[in-house]
């Protein structure tokens, strides 16, 4: 069983922490803090960590793919063609087992969700965050998460979400949605519908355990006015996108990759 | 009595609430929610606000130079030329009228100093606040401040102060340091380098009236997990901000744009 996350964001969004809060463990170590006679990177890099992991009794091969640099040039003009490149080279490299004659021992490395991270500002989509889901969206399974959202207010975060869907909309940028079946019961169609009208996530990442004013442990960042905690539905909405890339979601996201995004690019591929 | 100062920094990081708080008045309207089919702007705009203040009693004329538009583009390449052009623009309208036979009525338009918004990553500082601050230090009084500083835990808060300290160093950015004078009293000297050591000051801007849990009316934001106080100095730096712009310093301030920059500026056009 293998899932494959590619995770991009400007510096500062609080990317590695979300991966690590999002499976519990260290898997993107603390970022060493920066030298300041340090060539800062020219362009965007591209990170792999790997592990396996379990979740709900499933094993699971999980890849993250970190890419620093993103959005950090004055010059940001196609930064993100190493990414692309990315995404596209796992696709060569299936299409490329596909053809073999004998086939053993393949990891299934294609990316079956781009977390993508939105800076709170609380305005709307920023141009480089258009044209970088543009230039993707077709490839990949795109989560849209506003980063950080401890920030921002109830009421900002949902005339936030509000503004960042009619962007998303007008763009014509495809987000991936989970399918309701006509089959499921009341409350699956329920707890789905909750899940939808959240989008796009607004999330908090954190692994530090803080004792609450009222005497429980929970991972949260500690304040002098207050203590957020990661996983209370009523702070933020980390639990729903839990749900969603690990618990109830995860199967339709690498059916998608598989049965619809891999075969159009593999029929654009071979048309050419 | 003119107060004359550019406001600078990347989209929603606070600075027309923060301009609102300092001053305790809408000088900065809100921003209206931007239509998705809206052309972006594509580069850096100028727009000024004035208006007439009473701080302790002393009369001011207020200018504030918003930059929207600053680190927007997917390339911001010399996205800083029309801020600096306007800096320029009024030392020369001041030149102009050193010059001039008769001079009356003339208001001085020169900017006292520069607000400069940096985003608080809590990595630091980006190449674009390094280019821009190179750019215009030697031209303006320089006071950088950690926008949206709420996001930032205690902790995060001291690292990131080092971090961004450590980079302006390194980088040889002149930032405005007031002076302490050697007939200043015990507790002027203490006042002055509590304020000092806070550098740069990590802020939290909020014009809207909030009740505390335990029954206070402050300025703040509300979050479910507690109520940020803009005034309170343990929340975050605002006060010792106030203090710096408009308490203690402002008249430093003017001084050394008039004494020094304008000085150097017109020395270089002079010699060209
Ligand atoms: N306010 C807030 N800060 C966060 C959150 N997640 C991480 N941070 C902090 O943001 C800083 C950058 O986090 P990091 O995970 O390194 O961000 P990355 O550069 O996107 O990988 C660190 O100081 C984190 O503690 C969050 O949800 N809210
Ligand atoms: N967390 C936080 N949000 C703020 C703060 N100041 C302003 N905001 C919010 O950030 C958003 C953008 O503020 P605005 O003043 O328009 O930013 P500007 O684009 O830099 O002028 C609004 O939703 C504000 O309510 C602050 O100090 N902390």
């Amino acid at each position: 069983f293998n899932l494959n996350l590619l995770v991009v964001g400007e510096a500062g969004l609080g990317k590695s922490t979300l991966i690590n809060t999002l499976f519990n463990r260290e898997l993107i170590g603390p970022q060493p803090p920066r030298d300041p006679a340090e060539e800062r990177p020219s362009s965007v890099t591209i990170h792999t960590v790997e592990s396996d992991i379990e979740e709900n009794g499933v094993k699971l091969h999980l890849t993250v793919v970190n890419t620093p640099g993103f959005g950090e040039q004055i010059n940001n003009t196609q930064a993100w063609q190493p990414i692309i490149d990315e995404v596209n080279s796992r696709f060569d490299s299936y299409l490329e087992y596909e053809n073999k004659v004998s086939r053993s021992g393949y990891i299934d490395s294609r990316i079956h969700a781009c977390l993508y991270f939105i800076e709170p500002t609380g305005h709307s989509l920023k141009p480089l965050d258009i044209e970088f889901l543009k230039a993707i969206h077709k490839k990949v399974n795109i989560i849209p998460v506003i980063a950080k959202s401890d920030t921002l207010t109830e009421q900002e975060v949902e005339e936030f979400k509000q503004r960042i869907n009619d962007d998303i909309k007008f763009q014509g940028i495809e987000i991936f949605e989970p399918k309701l079946y006509n089959d499921d019961d009341e409350e699956t169609t329920q707890a789905y519908h909750n899940l939808i009208s959240r989008l796009p996530f607004a999330i908090v990442g954190s692994t530090t355990e803080i004792q609450t004013p009222d005497g429980r442990t929970v991972r949260g960042r500690q304040y002098p006015w207050g203590v957020i905690e990661v996983d209370n539905e009523d702070h933020n909405d980390f639990v729903k996108l839990r749900q969603l890339v690990i618990r109830n979601f995860m199967e339709e996201l690498r059916e998608k990759t598989s049965n619809v995004l891999y075969e159009n690019y593999r029929s654009e591929k071979l048309l050419r």
